[in-house]
């Protein structure tokens, strides 16, 4: 599964 | 990358190596609520699981296990290694006023209602609330050791500066995600308090007391 949303932060 | 969000990333580093230290050094865990440490490790383990999915950078992949493993240890440090310093009486914090909304919120109000979606999304929901049983323990108690300060001193800047990266990201990206920002603002708000009182105590030379 690869994620819809990138969520680049931490 | 801004430099609030470097600046964010070294404060969160910054604080949760301040805790090992504090943890190691004096061979105790006194103070320290274990609960949110616990929540900590749990936020970190259902946010990173897009590490075995997506590639971002070096950076953000070196970074999240860095932060994943500091939380383990952490953990660990204080029910395992020193856990007879652990002060369990004061550390009593109901976690299921936090895990059953958070959970019940992060279904009903995420970006897409995927697996990894929903635990991202409970994980952004659960670190805003997370250090709650800490700010509890030492408002029970009614006092915190310097370092302890320090500690949530930097992890409330953090925050802090976050806000101000989702700022800057909006004006230069068109980038805003609102579940993080409304989360972030309200997880900004709970230190808001502490940092009154650690710039007029702690910077101040006294030790953190509440009257």
């Amino acid at each position: 599964i690869v994620a819809k949303t990138l969520h680049d932060e931490l | 990358m801004n430099i609030f969000r470097i600046l964010g990333d070294v404060s969160h580093l910054l604080a949760m190596i301040i805790l090992l230290v504090k943890i190691w050094r004096s061979k105790s865990c006194a103070g320290i609520s274990g609960k949110s440490q616990i929540l900590f490790a749990l936020v970190f383990t259902t946010r990173y699981l897009d590490l075995f999915t997506i590639f971002i950078s070096v950076y953000n992949t070196v970074m999240k296990v860095i932060f994943l493993v500091c939380a383990y240890i952490t953990v660990y440090m204080i029910y395992m290694k020193f856990h007879k310093t652990f002060d369990r009486e004061h550390d009593s914090f109901r976690l299921e006023f936090l895990l059953v909304p958070v959970t019940g919120l992060s279904f009903l109000e995420n970006h897409s209602f995927t697996p990894l979606e929903i635990l991202w999304t409970f994980s952004i929901y659960l670190e805003s609330v997370a250090i709650l049983p800490q700010l509890f323990m030492i408002s029970k108690t009614g006092e915190a050791e310097t370092i302890t300060t320090h500690y949530l001193f930097f992890l409330g800047l953090y925050r802090a500066l976050y806000l101000a990266n989702w700022i800057w990201r909006y004006h230069t990206e068109n980038f805003y995600d609102q579940i993080a920002v409304v989360s972030g603002v309200v997880q900004t708000i709970f230190y808001c308090d502490f940092f009154y009182l650690y710039v007029t105590k702690v910077l101040k030379g006294k030790k953190l007391s509440l009257p």
